[in-house]
């Protein structure tokens, strides 16, 4: 840093990996969260740095690994004893000092909650510090040193794709990272319009991502997997060889924070793990989601409060598996609640980098969470589905 | 978590100081006597201060202590 007039930017400690395929196992997990979901969040965690660089992040079950992470109380060895609720939160070691990460497990971790403290945040950042970031005091970075409340709409702050880049490169490689959001997408390549159905007819019947942090968009009895910046080579693929059991022409999808994804067509739903079935499926929507209706047209995991959001015609209703019962009386309410969506949705998705989106037609609109209403940026929404999504 | 409750005394501002780097370690126990003279002592709050984004004073004033008692990273600010 320069004098006091300095500018506010990231700080490097110094040292960094010498490799860029990190491996990272987490050794205790924390009282309270379910592994899956630890898993899962941890995961979305490493790609938020693997988003902007060639940085790639493989969980594994024994050691050795690059990146050791333990959720843990008070004194517990390393001589940085945590201090109970509040104040430290957690700490990791630059990679001179072997990487690791150290949550304290007297915080109330949580997940796409405003409650306790958002798991996913804290480990992004601390991640940060495991790969060779320091404090920055760009408040609005991930890297300031303080904890700021659950973020529903998180974005890395340019400063921390300054500092990751500085230490390991812009990314040139494609797939599964932490994308950017769809607003600044642009095709690096244009498949062959005759290539990609969906050029010629954007419209879809869902998308979703999976518990890995992969976007998929269903079309008929095909499926395609979406990268930041169109549809990723080699697509489309046929669902029933993607997801074994599962019929095509499917309505709605979403995946929980339990890790598995539900599929919803006419009266009937499926529930996988990853791409197994997880149990006797297809069964009747009206027993395992009390209170909502057939033939819906769109569902999605709001992130807001985390609740599952499914939308049909000109209503929408709320359901809270947390709940008794999960849907409450006052549902279904207009969708005009949702202002400037349109009724009759196709599709809707929290995508992985935070925002939500609705798809109509061959438009999609981008919802601004805080605002409660549809995202007013030039250019305007809605905006062509085929151009910023599937790279036509 | 309980509502955080500002720090109060110069000896936690202390600790807090030489918890995240930006007094000598020794300061992090008081009891050790370790005597500071007030320019590093106002220069550890104004640095402090700087990072945080929040008005140079140099003292401790309740905007700083505030400040310092919100949940945080345990990693230093400021690294050798």
């Amino acid at each position: 840093f320069g004098s006091d007039s300095r500018s506010k930017r990231y700080a490097l400690q110094g040292s960094r990996w010498k490799v860029k395929n990190l491996t990272y196992r987490i050794s205790k997990y924390p009282k309270r969260l379910k592994r899956s979901d630890v898993d899962a969040e941890l995961a979305r965690a490493f790609a938020v740095w693997s988003g902007y660089t060639d940085l790639t992040f493989t969980p594994k079950s024994t050691n050795p690994v690059h990146i050791e992470i333990r959720f843990e109380e008070n004194e517990h060895g390393d001589g940085d004893p945590f201090d109970g609720p509040g104040g430290t939160l957690a700490h990791a070691y630059f990679p001179v000092y072997g990487g690791d990460a150290h949550f304290d497990d007297a915080e109330l971790w949580t997940i796409g909650s405003p409650r306790g403290t958002n798991l996913f945040q804290v480990a992004a950042h601390e991640f940060g510090h495991s790969l060779g970031l320091s404090h920055s005091d760009v408040r609005s970075a991930l890297m300031a040193p303080f904890y700021r409340g659950f973020d529903p709409v998180f974005k890395l702050d340019s400063d921390d794709i300054y500092a990751i880049q500085a230490l390991y490169g812009k990314k040139t490689t494609r797939g599964a990272s932490y994308p950017t959001s769809p607003s600044t997408r642009k095709p690096s390549f244009v498949p062959r319009a005759e290539d990609n159905e969906l050029c010629k007819d954007p419209r879809i019947d869902t998308i979703f991502n999976t518990a890995e942090g992969f976007t998929y968009a269903f079309k008929g009895d095909k499926y395609y997997r979406l990268t930041e910046n169109a549809v990723a080579e080699g697509y489309p693929k046929l669902i029933s060889e993607g997801w074994p059991g599962l019929e095509g022409d499917i309505d709605a999808a979403f995946t929980y924070k339990n890790g598995k994804t539900y599929f919803f067509k006419g009266t009937k739903y499926w529930r996988y793990y990853g791409r197994q079935m997880d149990g006797d499926y297809p069964k009747e929507i009206s027993d395992g989601f009390v209170g909502i209706p057939d033939h819906i047209d769109a569902a999605m995991v709001w992130g807001g409060n985390g609740k599952i959001y499914f939308y049909k015609g000109t209503k929408f209703w709320r359901f809270d598996p947390l709940k008794r019962p999960p849907v409450k009386q006052t549902y279904p309410k207009p969708i005009s609640n949702w202002e400037g969506l349109p009724n009759n949705l196709d599709a809707a998705l929290q995508y992985t980098n935070g925002y939500t989106y609705f798809f109509k037609g061959d438009k999609y609109y981008r919802f601004n969470d805080r605002t409660f209403s549809v995202d007013e940026v030039n250019p305007p929404f809605p905006r062509p589905t085929a151009y910023w999504w599937f790279g036509c | 978590i309980p509502a955080p409750a500002p720090v109060q005394k110069t000896a936690q501002a202390e600790i807090y100081l030489s918890q995240f780097g930006y007094l000598p370690a020794s300061a992090k126990n008081p009891s050790s006597g370790g005597l500071l003279d007030q320019e590093t002592w106002e220069r550890a709050i104004r640095d402090f201060q700087s990072f945080a984004g929040l008005n140079v004073t140099g003292e401790l004033d309740s905007e700083t202590t505030e400040l310092m008692s919100l949940p945080r990273c345990g990693v230093r600010d400021k690294i050798g």
